[in-house]
């Protein structure tokens, strides 16, 4: 099975 | 203060039925460079981001960086009211608690008037790398749309494999398969209904097909459609319009 992804894990905060 | 004039108000419209389906809240943050958006999905699993830059408005006016705080359900009822054509503009105050939308016929012969409550959004920006891609497919936006529908008919998710050869869209589910792939086709005469594949490496990654589907509301906003890639980082949509771009982020699926 997958999972999906978190964009806050690729992309950080400002 | 700002005010802001677009000579059609199909531009906002079309934003707005773009985006409406992944996020429900979000600032129209507007300054010296246009309007500007960057909203998660609940699920943070996907991100838009969007530019309305000032070449696009025929007046554009705003002194100071104010934040619109938008429940985009309630200005669709609003822009309901406008016609495509129509005339549009957008004012607010510095600290505004409403937007006053105006849409006048091209006759010049109708003045309709809205104010939109405003809210509080307490939302976090997300700084976006800047990212050489492996692979930057550029497709008829209705062909990517048509791909998606048909494989979400069968399958939750998309495999996306871009290498020389060109870019294939598979997927496996309960009732069977299907996989499609375009292969590089530039159209001289009409570019926009040609497909480049720029390709640095291979890449393979895999998708939700339920977010991609969601993403192809915005082929309105223009004939074509970007998909840039890498192995590991989210997926880019992109759909640029003459003076800005709606961009969408998706973050791939992991593990098998």
């Amino acid at each position: 099975a997958t999972g999906q992804g978190n964009i806050m894990s690729f992309f950080q905060k400002k | 203060m700002l005010e802001a004039r677009l000579e059609q108000s199909s531009v906002l419209k079309k934003v707005v039925d773009a985006i409406k389906d992944l996020v429900q809240d979000c600032n129209f943050d507007c300054n010296d460079s246009g309007i500007q958006l960057q909203a998660m999905d609940n699920s943070h699993v996907a991100l838009v981001a969007m530019h309305l830059k000032t070449e696009g408005f025929a007046l554009y006016r705003c002194d100071r960086n104010i934040a619109l705080g938008i429940n985009l359900v309630s200005l669709q009822k609003v822009l309901r009211a406008a016609q495509n054509e129509d005339v549009m503009t957008l004012k607010a105050e510095d600290s505004p608690d409403a937007l006053s939308l105006v849409f006048e016929n091209s006759e010049n012969d109708r003045i309709s008037e809205y104010d939109l409550k405003l809210m509080d959004i307490d939302q976090e920006h997300l700084g976006i790398p800047e990212t050489e891609y492996g692979a930057t497919v550029k497709m008829p936006s209705a062909e990517f749309q048509r791909i998606c529908r048909d494989l979400s008919l069968l399958s939750e998710s998309v495999a996306i494999e871009a290498t020389k050869e060109g870019i294939k869209f598979s997927c496996t589910g309960d009732i069977g398969k299907g996989a499609v792939t375009l292969r590089q086709n530039p159209n001289v005469e009409k570019p926009e209904l040609g497909t480049t594949i720029e390709l640095q490496e291979p890449v393979a990654l895999t998708f939700s097909l339920k977010y991609l589907v969601n993403f192809c509301k915005a082929s309105g906003l223009s004939n074509t459609v970007t998909i840039s890639l890498s192995n590991e980082v989210p997926l880019l949509i992109e759909y640029e319009m003459e003076h800005g771009y709606v961009r969408f982020y998706l973050a791939p699926k992991i593990g098998d």
